[in-house]
């Protein structure tokens, strides 16, 4: 063998071109097809796999979710006092953490590293842009765009779907039927009841909290339940898991509702929204208006960022889906690697409207980080349960439309504050 | 952690930022 290796004389010759064009051809057809193929289930959301380098493969094996909350229950441990700031110093030393700007800045009343990284930054620490579009966190621009064809490039080359992020079902798949309580039932807004006030509609039925008509039999309805049955469906996930189900988690309906009437239409005027805009079931599918574009932005926080995000526009929140996953590294090592990482990962999904149309943010979960808070959602539980309960691509929704009469939803302001992630 | 942002907005939006650029809160990520 080794004189076989040593002495055979290597001998090049050209394959023929056609062969070589054949190949090239061969390659492609099999790439593009690959790319394009699609699996959806009987809801018709895709059905999103593990794909990627046999690293990922073997990482996906690892029982990342209860290694996460391992990891959530060591650093909520309470540090003696003594310890303290030396240990945060060390770790602010460590991942670049500006400690000339938290609140509260007594580095001894952080009980545990989990308090200190979620940490407060003080008023006016973070000036709010005079832009339409500001970011919701200090962290790393990962990727921006426009959305074609509705997928979103993860990194160059690689994409994934704009409907499995969010949860909505393909155009050309029958929409899922909702689960509904027919004692709690409301039909769609009826667009044809409008008052107006200060040159802002509204609709009459959301003014006065009475049921609408139904809309020439189409309408959809919508679930309202009681906070009770939210908190139960939230938490033991077996009212509410499947895609499609719904629950309200929004503040209940103030029974006196013209006295919040002024301050929804003020906030209407401030966000810059029409409430004659407000459709109950509008995210069975993202259709862009005319004249728009439907554009992506993904934002990466480091170990050492503030971790509490803002919101990044003047917007209504109507909806969130909550997406049971896997907890993968969110790191750009991984994002190069690990196809499919933003809808594989458990995540968050908040749904709503702002003055340009449809607007959307998904914070997503990772190893380290695994907990998702919602300052005005208090129902909503990550990193709870077990994963195989939670085929990928279902999720549990909660309808905000108590929160605001005429709005139909939560509104926030720029740089309010919307939630964080925690650790573990 | 990450956070995904997904919008609708007029053709002449723009970006005021680059791929890898840090930001932080409040920061402009882009404008009409």
């Amino acid at each position: 063998l080794v004189e076989a290796w040593q002495n055979t004389p290597t001998k090049w010759y050209p394959l023929p071109v056609a062969a070589g064009a054949l190949l090239l051809i061969v390659i492609q057809y099999r790439r593009k097809s690959t790319a394009r193929e699609v699996v959806v289930d009987e809801h018709g959301h895709e059905v999103v796999k593990l794909k990627g380098p046999w690293h990922v493969h073997v990482i996906g094996a690892l029982p990342l979710r209860n290694l996460s909350r391992v990891w959530g229950y060591v650093n909520s441990l309470e540090l003696p006092v003594w310890f303290r700031p030396i240990g945060f110093r060390i770790y602010a030393a460590a991942f670049g953490c500006n400690l000339d700007e938290i609140d509260p800045p007594d580095l001894t009343q952080y009980a545990s590293l989990g308090e200190f990284f979620y940490r407060k930054l003080k008023d006016g620490a973070r000036p709010i842009a005079d832009a339409v579009l500001v970011s919701p966190a200090d962290g790393r621009v990962l990727h921006f765009g426009v959305i074609k064809d509705g997928r979103i490039e993860q990194v160059k080359g690689s994409t994934y779907s704009l409907d499995a992020l969010l949860g909505v079902a393909r155009p050309d798949s029958p929409a899922p039927t909702p689960v509904h309580f027919p004692e709690h039932e409301m039909s769609e807004v009826d667009h044809r009841h409008f008052a107006e006030i200060n040159g802002i509609e509204y609709s009459l039925h959301e003014l006065l909290g009475t049921p609408t008509p139904s809309s020439s039999g189409t309408s959809t309805p919508v679930v309202q339940s009681s906070p009770a049955h939210s908190e139960d469906a939230a938490h033991t996930g077996t009212a509410a898991k499947r895609s499609g189900e719904r629950i309200d988690a929004s503040v209940p309906r103030d029974q006196s509702i013209p006295e919040t009437v002024a301050q929804d239409v003020s906030m209407a005027t401030e966000v810059g929204i029409r409430p004659t805009a407000v459709r109950r079931d509008s995210f069975t599918s993202v259709r862009t208006k005319p004249g728009n574009n439907t554009y992506f932005i993904v934002i990466y926080l480091a170990p050492g960022d503030y971790h509490r995000f803002h919101s990044p526009a003047a917007w209504v929140v109507e909806r969130r889906r909550h997406f049971v996953g896997d907890l993968f590294s969110v790191s750009p090592w991984m994002a190069k690697r690990l196809e499919n990482l933003f809808v594989l990962n458990e995540r968050v999904a908040l749904l709503g409207r702002w003055k340009h149309g449809f607007f959307s943010m998904v914070p997503v979960g990772a190893t380290n980080v695994g907990s998702i808070k919602i300052n005005f959602d208090q129902t909503l539980r990550t990193n709870v349960g077990k994963r195989r309960d939670h085929p990928v691509g279902t999720f549990t929704e909660a309808v905000y439309s108590g929160a605001s009469p005429v709005l139909n939803g939560q509104p926030l302001m720029k740089g309010d504050e919307m939630g964080g992630f925690c650790l573990g | 952690s990450t956070i995904v942002l997904v919008f609708e907005a007029p053709h002449d939006f723009e970006f005021a930022v680059s791929a890898g650029q840090k930001v932080k809160v409040g920061q402009m990520l882009g404008d009409l």
